[in-house]
């Protein structure tokens, strides 16, 4: 199986789908209300090919020693590595109660792979300020599902660490756009996804952030890292 | 200058990295 040029993956596996939220339960009703930070959506088959953009343009913006992105890129493979920019949504608002702790709101990610190989998914999240690192996360997903044809890895409602949460909310209290933009050039992820049990890198994501017009919610686009 | 001392906006990038996409 070879996967179209227009989203995250290789013939190995693919990012299906990936939301960064939080989740809250509604004082009158019994459903939970749920705001998504960022979202990628399974993606059309029409979606033209993605652009590239050089990877040396972003080596300083994660770890540059010992297993940093330039090691990383070095030992490849090439096509497996990809950016994401991100235009966050964060026109929501905290809830007195949340203003201390969560108050009972829940900070999650939740993603979706799928590829035809059935392995043990590590996924590997980095949290750099400056470009360093400053949380890393180690997480495996639950054992694939065979469906329709390919198996299906999921990551479901993986919790938000304590940095990520109180950054969210630090950055809610900028009073424009502009300032909230200017630390988030400072604020990058990047998630390694291996076979756990050989260490094959099977996809790299560096992910990078602005914060969305707020009438317009989540957006993103999406390249292929190379280097000529 | 060191890259790290570069804003991201004059860097080498596409231009559709700096347009935010329209809603669907």
């Amino acid at each position: 199986t070879s996967w179209p040029g227009s989203h995250i993956g290789t013939e190995t596996l693919r990012l299906v789908e990936f939301t960064a939220f939080v989740e809250r339960q509604s004082e009158r009703d019994t459903c939970k209300q749920q705001h998504r930070f960022v979202h990628i959506d399974p993606t059309p088959t029409s979606e033209p090919p993605l652009e590239m953009v050089d990877v040396r343009q972003i080596y300083d913006k994660f770890p540059e020693k010992g297993g940093g992105l330039r090691d990383l890129y070095d030992q490849g493979p090439p096509q497996a590595f990809f950016l994401v920019k991100f235009w966050a949504d964060l026109s929501f608002s905290l809830l007195e109660e949340e203003l201390g702790g969560t108050g009972g709101a829940f900070y999650g990610v939740s993603s979706r792979y799928e590829g035809p190989r059935a392995l043990t998914l590590s996924c590997t999240s980095k949290v750099c300020s400056f470009g360093k690192q400053v949380v890393e996360k180690l997480e495996t997903a639950e054992p694939p599902h065979w469906e329709d044809g390919r198996f299906v890895f999921r990551m479901q409602r993986s919790p938000l660490c304590e940095y990520l949460i109180n950054f969210i909310r630090k950055l809610q209290t900028l009073p424009e756009k502009l300032m909230m933009d200017s630390v988030l050039e400072n604020f990058t992820i990047l998630q390694v996804l291996r076979d756990q049990e050989t260490q094959e890198l099977l996809l790299c994501v560096a992910f990078v952030f602005e914060v969305s017009a707020s009438e317009r919610g989540a957006q993103h686009h999406i390249y292929r890292l190379g280097r000529d | 200058a060191r890259p790290d001392q570069v804003p991201m906006r004059k860097r080498q990038l596409p231009a559709s990295f700096w347009e935010e996409p329209r809603p669907a």
